[in-house]
């Protein structure tokens, strides 16, 4: 479903360059469960970004169902982070204004549900995270790992083919990040959706079914899970 | 050096009462290490913001080196929080227009240090957390591990007494982890610093002298590391 070729980002800081990634090429499967290691700094989520279409490779494509990416409209590009991805922030990019219920409701509005079909649906979405008691709530009045579960239930909105998630157990203690993992892990399985996730966590590194080794912008080999 | 008497920290949510935290007593030692374990809402980044005089609790006392905080003047406060106190957040609260050695000095243009001295000093920590060549990268081009180790080096700064770290490892790998963790630790071992560390993390609530296990705003237990 996803095969990136050559790939490279590069970017210019005051006259040296710096290869956030360098040379990769990726193919990833329908259905298959992908985790992504490596140090800090090693490219993870400068990869996420060009496959979820959010940023531009310096060189190479990213083809997605076989198609470049890079060649589709504005109309098509918008369908494809709002319906088909799911992205899961490292940084959680959750809107301040908007309540728990709300920002996991938003996907569901650019896809065209009705308003209140969408807001059930988010309440569904964040009692499976456990943040039933805090639907309500807005960011800054939740904690950070209650933030990023809500930034995990916002990626699941839309039913999408494919989920990135970046670090989505970095602020969790273990039995929560347990939830999370086995939850992802369902939707896997049972809805063969692609799961694609950033992680330093060996819990979710056991889970996957193939790990791809990152390191200084490469890819350092790929086991079985 | 710390004690903290039945503290509370409520919010009022719409009619109803949220507690954070509920009734905390807990003393800490000069020179403890000591580690905050329970899981995401129970409290200790509340817990935290009580201790750093960044927040008032609903009831109870702070005290630090046997005085009441919230007796404390603003120029008090302010010593307390930049000089005596280095605080590194879960959601690191970089500023985005400062480069990482302007990050990292900023504490200590506060505390009177001179410019040159300030920004060279910030250099040779940013180095110790392996940022030896992102010096004069702002936080929007630094990957979310490498702002994390931004924040631990500016809590660094001012040579604190103590140091409040929310979370330091939640986004880095495991080596990189390991490295800050031996950092915050021989800080401790060496300079008596004391540390108090929120943390889902077994290899550093390993290291520490006791573990104060929190649930639902209340300590649950304490236990020798
Ligand atoms: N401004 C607020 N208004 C209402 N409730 C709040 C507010 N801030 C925090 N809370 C609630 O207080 C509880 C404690 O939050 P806190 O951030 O201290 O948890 P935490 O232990 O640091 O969690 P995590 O491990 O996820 O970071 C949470 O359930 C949260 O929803
Ligand atoms: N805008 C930018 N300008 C310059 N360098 C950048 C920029 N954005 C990222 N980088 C660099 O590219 C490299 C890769 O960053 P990336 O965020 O992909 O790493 P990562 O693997 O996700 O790390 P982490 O595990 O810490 O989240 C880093 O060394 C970073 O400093
Ligand atoms: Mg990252
Ligand atoms: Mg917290």
């Amino acid at each position: 479903i996803i095969q990136i070729e050559k790939i490279a980002r590069e970017y210019e800081m005051g006259g040296s360059k710096i290869y956030a990634l360098d040379g990769v090429n990726l193919e990833i499967g329908r259905g298959e469960y992908v985790s992504l290691v490596g140090p800090s700094g090693s490219g993870k989520t400068t990869l996420f970004n060009l496959i979820g279409g959010l940023d531009r490779p310096t060189q190479g494509v990213v083809y997605i169902d076989g198609v470049d990416i890079s060649k589709l409209d504005a109309y098509e590009l918008a369908w494809l982070r709002c319906r088909k991805i799911g992205y899961i922030f490292q940084t959680f990019n959750l809107i301040p204004v908007l309540t728990a219920t709300e920002n996991v409701a938003l996907p569901t509005v650019f896809a065209g549900v009705p308003r209140d079909e969408g807001l059930k649906k988010a309440e569904k979405i964040l009692a499976s995270v456990g943040l039933k008691e805090r639907l309500h709530h807005k960011p800054g009045e939740l904690s950070a790992g209650q933030q990023q579960r809500v930034a995990i239930a916002r990626a699941m909105a839309n039913d999408p083919a494919i989920i990135l998630a970046d670090e989505p157990t970095g602020n969790l203690d273990l039995n929560t990040g347990m939830e999370i993992i086995d939850l992802l892990h369902g939707l896997n399985k049972s809805r063969g959706m692609t799961l694609i996730a950033a992680t330093h966590d060996l819990k979710m590194i056991k889970a996957s079914d193939r790990i791809v080794w990152m390191r200084d912008g490469k890819i350092e080999k790929i086991e079985r899970g």
